[in-house]
């Protein structure tokens, strides 16, 4: 099973459509491996980008160097499964 | 022994689950509640819809589909709850009751098995098809950029690789494949609700073109009186509007067929994520968020119903 230990999602609000698409180009980066929960659509909308653990630091980087707001929705995505899981199990057990 | 009763709503589940308890329906309300396979998977798994059905021949219908991406899994869950809340509101509400001896419901829950199984076996975060694209090693096609409506536009991706790959042709997933031949053979549906998770929005067509349905206003308007139901429960706030507009080109998608071959009201709906929490929406959320979803498509349903076309 893909363990997503260390995985963060983040959301990002874009001011203007230059830093949308710079966000859209993120996708596109094929090594940084990250899923757009939320695409980047227009400037009133968030986006929100799930980030493996290994790209973490290069896509913060990559949003502060380009002055875009961001903050972290998820701290760590496995901890939020593992919960999910554990919830599942004692509900079957009931 | 098999009882609804005792299944718990405000839990996930997995698809033998779901399937059982489908099962478990069809046996208490089998005046009402049929099951009927309407196709299968890439990987050959069944793909059923339920009925709701008083009689008649050929009735108008509604269709509604939750799941077709598959990691969305407070979309499943409220079909589930969705389906319960049918069949036991059936001869004691009389909204319900009324738009039952009108109209046929169907319900498809788990409307991309294998992506949805996949979910739970492997890639808790897995969103698109199963199906293996020749020449590439990258699996799986968005199911909701697979519809012969703008198909292969901007609005999808070419890459089969990517989140929102279109596929090799129009309908070239079984699993839409499947729906598309059950709505084109019935012929009578009048609204499709394709329901998806998050970000709490009514979007309807289109996605593939700026462009204004001819029934426009209509939708507008619908939309608006089915989330004005829906935030006066827990005050869960929507936007709406056409997909191009409200969020941006999507080619390929499902409501815009549907609108496209005849089904007037055709609607997506993104459920709740008031906690932030995207797919990951905890489970105590899930009988609230059905609740809530559920006052929209009463509105929906009783529109349809007054407004025969």
């Amino acid at each position: 099973q893909k363990l997503f230990v260390g995985d963060q999602v983040l959301r990002v609000t874009a001011k203007n459509e230059e830093q949308l698409t710079l966000l859209r180009g993120l996708e596109g980066m094929e090594h940084l491996q990250v899923d757009l929960w939320r695409s980047p659509a227009k400037a009133s909308l968030p986006v929100d980008i799930h980030v493996p653990f290994h790209s973490l630091q290069s896509v913060k980087a990559f949003l502060e160097y380009n002055d875009i707001p961001y903050s972290i929705m998820l701290e760590d995505l496995q901890l939020l499964l593992d919960q999910e899981q554990e919830e599942m199990k004692r509900s079957r057990m009931l | 022994v098999r009882n609804t009763n005792s299944f718990s709503y405000s839990t996930y589940h997995t698809l033998d689950e779901i399937y059982n308890w489908i099962d478990s329906l069809v046996a208490e309300h089998p005046d009402l509640v049929s099951k009927i396979q309407i196709g299968h998977t890439y990987e050959n798994r069944p793909i059923y819809v339920l009925k709701f059905s008083t009689g008649g021949s050929n009735r108008p219908a509604i269709w509604i589909d939750t799941g077709i991406h598959s990691r969305e899994w407070i979309t499943q869950a409220t079909g589930i709850w969705t389906a319960k809340k049918i069949a036991s509101d059936y001869g004691k509400e009389s909204t319900l009751t009324s738009i039952l001896n009108n109209l046929d419901i169907f319900l498809l829950i788990v409307t991309n098995p294998d992506g949805f199984a996949y979910t739970h076996s492997t890639n808790r975060m897995w969103r698109k098809t199963r199906s293996i694209n020749a020449g590439s090693a990258c699996v799986g096609v968005d199911p909701n950029r697979n519809w012969d409506a703008g198909f292969g536009g901007p609005g999808a991706s070419k890459n089969p690789c990517s989140e929102t790959y279109h596929g090799a042709y129009p309908h070239s997933e079984s699993e839409v494949k499947a729906i598309v031949d059950f709505l084109l053979s019935h012929g009578n549906v009048k609204s499709l609700l394709s329901i998806h998770s998050y970000s709490q929005m009514l979007l309807f067509p289109y996605g593939y073109t700026n462009n204004l349905a001819p029934d426009h206003e209509a939708l507008n308007n619908l939309a608006r009186e089915a989330l004005s139901a829906l935030t006066s429960l827990h005050g869960t706030k929507y936007t709406y509007g056409t997909t191009f507009a409200t969020i941006y080109q999507a080619d390929g998608t499902t409501i815009d067929w549907a609108y496209n071959n005849g089904i007037k009201y055709s609607y997506t709906f993104e459920l709740r994520d008031t906690g932030r929490y995207g797919f990951i929406l905890p489970a105590n959320q899930i009988i609230p968020t059905a609740e809530e979803t559920w006052l929209a498509l009463v509105k929906i349903f009783e529109h349809v119903r007054d407004n025969p076309y």
